[in-house]
């Protein structure tokens, strides 16, 4: 549905913005590398099924884009010259452990089907998905303020939850026993990590 | 979706 399509192309408009600011400003200062490995690992768990499902072209395409731009991010953080002299690792400081840790446990303790160890990295991933905004989240708030690009790609990304949000309802009116409460919890736990940037991104965008 | 429901989500 149109609802989800404009989920999706906010999460991958999220990705481009960040990867041209990090490339057109040379710099990542400002970036939490902790959210963006959380990310790959978000990724890299829950599309493992990539190899043996295959619902439609336009899936198996959006994983593979999603993975390969998390990973591109991570990789000009870690190894792009000036980025990475740029990234300042003491103000990323959240304690991630304490956020992957608690999503294994749950992953393994609360699934669809506690037999199957995809079943197991699914439910992780929708979990530390809705979680892994935090280390950059932490960061603006160390920081003061974000950078205008920054603050457009945390943005897009609470913005693309919403979108999801509204199309779960849908689905629900419309899908005969559609029935998600894994994803929907997460999805709405991860909603409300977004209202006070939210509340002062549009704040800032009115007084501008 | 049902358990190993192929899942058409992102």
């Amino acid at each position: 549905n149109a609802i989800r399509l404009a989920g999706d192309m906010s999460h991958m408009a999220s990705f481009f913005v960040l990867l041209f600011k990090i490339n057109k400003s040379k710099s990542v200062a400002g970036i939490s590398l902790k959210t963006q490995e959380l990310y790959v690992l978000v990724f890299c768990t829950r599309y493992v099924d990539i190899f043996w499902n295959h619902l439609s072209l336009y899936n198996s395409l959006m994983k593979v884009i999603f993975i390969a731009l998390s990973v591109m991010i991570v990789y000009v953080m870690r190894r792009g010259v000036p980025q990475r002299s740029t990234y300042n690792p003491e103000l990323d400081s959240f304690p991630h452990h304490w956020l992957v840790l608690p999503c294994v446990l749950l992953g393994v303790a609360i699934n669809q089907d506690p037999t199957s160890p995809f079943e197991m990295a699914w439910a992780f991933s929708i979990y530390l998905e809705a979680v892994a905004i935090m280390p950059q989240l932490h960061m603006v708030q160390k920081h003061g303020e974000a950078e205008n690009l920054t603050s457009h790609y945390i943005f897009l990304l609470g913005l693309y939850r919403v979108f999801y949000l509204v199309n779960w309802v849908y689905r629900y009116m419309t899908e005969d026993g559609y029935w998600q409460a894994i994803v929907w919890v997460s999805g709405a736990v991860q909603a409300v990590l977004y209202l006070d940037f939210f509340y002062n991104y549009v704040k800032s965008k009115q007084k501008d | 979706a049902t358990p190993n429901e192929p899942k058409d989500e992102l």
